[in-house]
């Protein structure tokens, strides 16, 4: 469903 | 970064700076509902957790706590410095029932089943719901000073302006979230009806009145 941490947005 | 990136963060940052701006300069925070802004506060506690595992930026960085501190900073004017102005009989919204099913959500649907994620997705879902105690403080009392109505303005911007942020990057790097895509689309429908009336209400200099 998504790309798993880290992320780089708030 | 990109332009819509970077204005959706600014738009983030507007908003929480005018409502602090609306607390101060009042000394009051009637009309502003304590259970939205504790919800904030317990998004960006469970989102920016990896402020201690992960250095992104130095922007990312400071941002995160920037929110942070000024979630507490909110809460701590309107629990403590003007608790007597806090609008308590209107603000009645139960919040558990807005934190248990994103919890639960986060649980069932999330990137991997671990701690950080979880409590990740967790922050996306509640945060995409959060606004709703105080969209339901002001229909309860049927009206909205106008920095209240600008705060709430500049805060649904932020994720509307993610969407076109999370368009870009599709196109331009192949990047996509569908987790936060969902959750962003869901949080910039519930402020489409308050951008309607901010539209043909505020900005033509009238107060934000609720039709009876």
């Amino acid at each position: 469903y998504g790309s798993g941490l880290p992320k780089d947005e708030l | 970064m990109n332009i819509f990136r970077l204005a959706g963060d600014l738009s983030h940052l507007l908003a929480i700076i005018l409502l602090l701006i609306k607390i101060w300069k009042t000394r009051s925070c009637a009309g502003i509902s304590g259970k939205s802004q504790i919800l904030f506060a317990v998004v960006y506690v469970s989102r920016y957790l990896d402020l201690v595992t992960t250095f992104i930026s130095l922007y990312n960085t400071l941002m995160k706590l920037v929110f942070i501190t000024s979630s507490f900073a909110t809460l701590y004017l309107m629990y403590v410095k003007f608790k007597a102005t806090y609008d308590h009989n209107h603000d009645s919204f139960r919040i558990e029932f807005l934190l248990l099913p994103c919890f639960v959500l986060a649980l069932l649907i999330n990137a991997s089943f671990t701690p950080l994620e979880v409590l990740w997705t967790f922050s996306i879902y509640l945060e995409a719901v959060a606004i709703l105690p105080q969209l339901f403080l002001v229909s309860k009392t049927g009206e909205a000073e106008s920095i209240t109505s600008h705060y709430l303005f500049a805060l649904g911007s932020y994720r509307a302006l993610y969407l076109l942020n999370w368009i870009y990057r599709y196109y331009a790097e192949g990047h996509y979230d569908l987790i936060a895509i969902f959750a962003g689309a869901i949080q910039t429908i519930l402020y489409c009806d308050f951008f309607y009336l901010y539209i043909t209400k505020v900005l033509k200099g009238k107060k934000l009145q609720l039709p009876a």
